[in-house]
């Protein structure tokens, strides 16, 4: 993940479609959030998988890309998905 | 503070002993020396073994180890491929699996004073958030605590918080010797209701 690429989505609004949305579905769906899409369009999963984000990391739950969640996708993290039993198994 | 699915734990008995042990096929490729990373790691076992009745050792015997740590790039093995330089920083599996991988091409430090560049990342931080997954928890909501999942270059977090040490001590039970006295009133309280 370039995790850069998500400042663009910045303010991007539900039933848009974006160039790097699909992007940000990958790492929300490597971190457990979402079930694996890779369209572009900002939709009602999208925003579901955004509102589980902000609940886990303790920020504002709007379900918007505001600054607060931006930020926080940018941030360098840990591998271990913060859902891992979803849609994730670790493997042992 | 969170567990993994089904709340693994190690099941050995009530005190157990824990070895760890530095891959000798991928050490770390950087400034550090061999032994600022074992001293490095060793501060980071010995925060959670203040809190619960488990004692880490480091151990020679690579392959006999409890807890395996090597610095890894790209794809490694295990389908959960590291990105490059920040992104991902690093993972390990949950009990009783003991490996702990972390991303070679991370400018790692421990010493921000010596290690100027903007995009380094603290070691011991990292170590300790990663042994926190050794030992059973997941990733927490609360921004103060060593558990929570991201780490901005630069920033040091090393110190347990009450919502790491009751995640942990509901896993293993309370080391005998631990006290509240180094935690805040603010901190004991502010946890409380997780």
């Amino acid at each position: 993940h370039n995790l850069h690429e998500f400042e663009k989505l910045r303010g991007a609004i539900k039933g848009s479609s974006v160039n790097g949305i699909s992007q940000l579905k990958r790492y929300l769906h490597r971190f457990g959030y979402l079930e694996a899409q890779a369209d572009d369009v900002f939709d009602s999963n999208l925003e579901n998988a955004i509102t589980k984000f902000q609940e886990k990391l303790g920020l504002p739950v709007t379900g918007k890309l505001d600054s607060p969640t931006v930020l926080e996708l940018m941030s360098p993290r840990c591998g271990v998905p913060d859902f891992p039993g979803k849609l994730h198994r670790i493997k042992n | 503070y969170a567990y993994f699915e089904g709340r693994p734990r190690w099941g050995r008995n009530i005190p157990m002993r824990l070895t760890y042990a530095f891959s000798p096929a991928n050490p770390i490729n950087s400034s550090l020396s061999k032994e600022e990373i074992r001293a490095a790691f060793r501060r980071s076992f010995g925060r959670w073994a203040s809190v619960i009745p488990v004692a880490f050792e480091e151990a020679g015997d690579y392959g006999g180890a409890d807890i395996k740590i090597g610095f890894y790039s790209g794809e490694h093995g295990d389908g959960e491929a590291f990105d490059g330089v920040l992104g991902v920083l690093a993972h390990a599996f949950s009990p009783e699996s003991g490996r702990f991988h972390l991303d070679a091409a991370e400018t790692w430090a421990v010493d921000f004073e010596r290690e100027k560049s903007a995009a380094a990342v603290d070691l011991e931080s990292v170590a300790t958030h990663e042994i926190g997954h050794l030992l059973g928890l997941g990733h927490t909501a609360v921004k103060e605590a060593v558990m929570y999942p991201s780490l901005r270059p630069r920033e040091t977090k090393v110190e347990l918080k009450m919502d790491d040490v009751k995640g942990v001590q509901a896993l293993y039970g309370s080391n005998p010797n631990f006290s509240l006295g180094a935690f805040s009133e603010s901190d004991i309280y502010s946890n409380g209701g997780n």
